[in-house]
């Protein structure tokens, strides 16, 4: 499966929507200090299903766009277009498709997802993600700050995390 | 179930060992449970870098834990391929030809899986496939597709 | 003792606003009791960067919380000077501006207080009175002075 | 109070003794990955008194240079020259000096303390150091990662720093 398209709009720094075309191989993003690369990063494990907390935000709400005067906006999306999960997705899919559109809503302090423009529980998108071993907390995924973490934290949860991939 | 895990655990060990000579130029390292009889005990991760004496994984430097760290990542892969690396600032503790080293092997891993990399380390970017730079203006981010020009000095 | 407290605290805020916005070109920044009324209670940390609105610490960059840490270890002089700074690569998370600023306040520190800094960052070593070089050989340390030499590329 | 020079022998990766000079201004130490430069940083945080599981060891033991091949030295020093301690050093110096020699070895297991190369109890140094406001677990030392560590401690954390530079 890839990553092919990601659309962020009122999500932290981004007032405007942006598209951003993933495509095989190696992508870089670059730019300078604070100008919204780790919240791209933040936005893709956002719409995947982590927690606001991972996010560095308190509450769902302050990932909503505060421009620098004025109030936050009401609603924020962020939209992951994936393609190639083939039969994997037989049954979690409204009807078979090539390329899959997740998305995830914050508005009135709460979040939705819709999978192919429709609603849906935050386990499907959970489970859609498993049949193609993408998982939001994995370890193919490394925040800011953390590539060490995996060597500081305890050979027991080391020991866990062989489980995960066997 | 058992040989499942140790199958997994050999693999995964050995392919952290290949990454791992080839971060290093040289070297070994390898996974091992604490307690060999316990396959619940925690799991140790053995790496000494070439021409050192084996050491506490705490021991190695910065720049060293970050090459562990980030073999061990790719290793699992060997366990269960990810379909994509998401990768945000992982070099940040690298020298110029460490930098050199991992991006020519997230380049190779690239070809099976998507590689996404944020970085400031133009080691890293000149090995990139697309770049996208990301601007801020009047407090909200943009992004631009940036073409990649060879510099005349290499 | 009560306000010898709160007249240390005013000096460190009002200096670390003022390398605050050395750092940042603008913005503000300042201490504050988490409750004013009890002298006990903890010590918040306002940031903001020029242009954008006040937000959680937690919530700013990586090279934004970085910059902010080090105008806070540095504002603390105003409490009590330190005769040195050892400072092992904080420098690491900046982009090439920011470190260019970094390094010219570092620079001025520099006449009070010795600055010792571990860096890879070709800004920051640019600014230094001296460069030591440390090799491996076989395993062992040495140590080497090296000549700042102007480059071709300013 | 100037930290004139820094003399390393048998302690981490330094075999052979090294003397580094500092001066005063702005001292760079560069070097590629593994060479060296955080070691430097633990012997003069080591000379200062700190303790071994700040220095990524967890027994003295580990302190002392271990070759790629063969036995471990026997004996580690690390020797540091201040200057300009003035009257703040009048009662803590066996005689008046404007150079003080502080040093400290590791041998059979024990670390041991030596000021202008007489031994002196551990508290001798500390004492020597807080007059001149030098800690070893100071604000004005950080350590490699660590640079953002003062914004993460709790609110408590960092309002009893504020008393220690008050
Ligand atoms: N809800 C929000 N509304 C508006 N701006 C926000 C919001 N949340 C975070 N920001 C801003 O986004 C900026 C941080 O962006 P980000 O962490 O993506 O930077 P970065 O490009 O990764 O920088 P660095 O290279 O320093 O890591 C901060 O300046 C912060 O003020
Ligand atoms: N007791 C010891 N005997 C010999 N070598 C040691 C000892 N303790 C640590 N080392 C070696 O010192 C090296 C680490 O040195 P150090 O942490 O100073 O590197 P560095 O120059 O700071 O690198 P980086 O830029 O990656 O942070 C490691 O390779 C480690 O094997
Ligand atoms: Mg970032
Ligand atoms: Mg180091």
């Amino acid at each position: 499966a890839t990553i092919e398209r990601l659309s962020i709009a009122g999500f932290k720094s981004f007032r405007r929507r942006v598209t951003i075309a993933f495509h095989t191989g190696f992508t870089a993003i670059v730019g300078e200090n604070g100008t919204g690369k780790s919240n791209i990063f933040d936005a893709l494990t956002f719409v995947m299903g982590r927690r606001s907390r991972a996010l560095r935000a308190e509450r769902v709400e302050q990932l909503l766009h505060a421009p620098p005067t004025g109030d936050p906006v009401e609603e924020a999306e962020v939209a992951l277009t994936i393609a190639g999960g083939g039969t994997a997705w037989g049954d979690l899919l409204p009807m078979p498709a090539d390329e899959v559109l997740l998305s995830r809503r914050i508005a009135s302090g709460a979040s939705t997802y819709r999978l192919q423009g429709r609603t849906c529980p935050a386990r499907t998108v959970e489970a859609l993600l498993g049949e193609i071993h993408v998982d939001p907390n994995g370890f193919h995924i490394v925040e800011q700050g953390m590539v060490v973490d995996v060597l500081e934290r305890s050979p027991k949860r080391r020991r866990e995390i062989l489980d995960e991939v066997a | 179930k058992r040989e499942r895990f140790f199958s997994v655990m050999e693999a995964v060990s050995s392919e952290l060992d290949k990454l791992f000579r080839r971060l290093f130029n040289g070297g070994e390292a390898s996974l091992a449970l604490a307690d060999p009889a316990n396959i619940d005990s925690g799991l140790l991760i053995r790496a000494r870098p070439p021409a050192k004496e084996p050491r506490l994984l705490d021991a190695l430097s910065g720049g060293e834990k970050t090459l562990v760290a980030i073999a061990f990542v790719l290793a699992l892969a060997a366990g269960r391929p990810a379909p994509f690396y998401l990768l945000d600032e992982v070099d940040a503790a690298l020298d110029k030809a460490n930098s050199e080293r991992l991006a020519n092997l997230l380049k190779e891993y690239a070809r099976e899986a998507q590689v996404i990399v944020i970085s400031h380390n133009e080691e890293l970017i000149r090995h990139a496939d697309r770049v996208y730079g990301v601007v801020m203006r009047e407090g909200a981010s943009e992004v631009v597709a940036m073409e990649l020009v060879a510099h005349a000095r290499s």
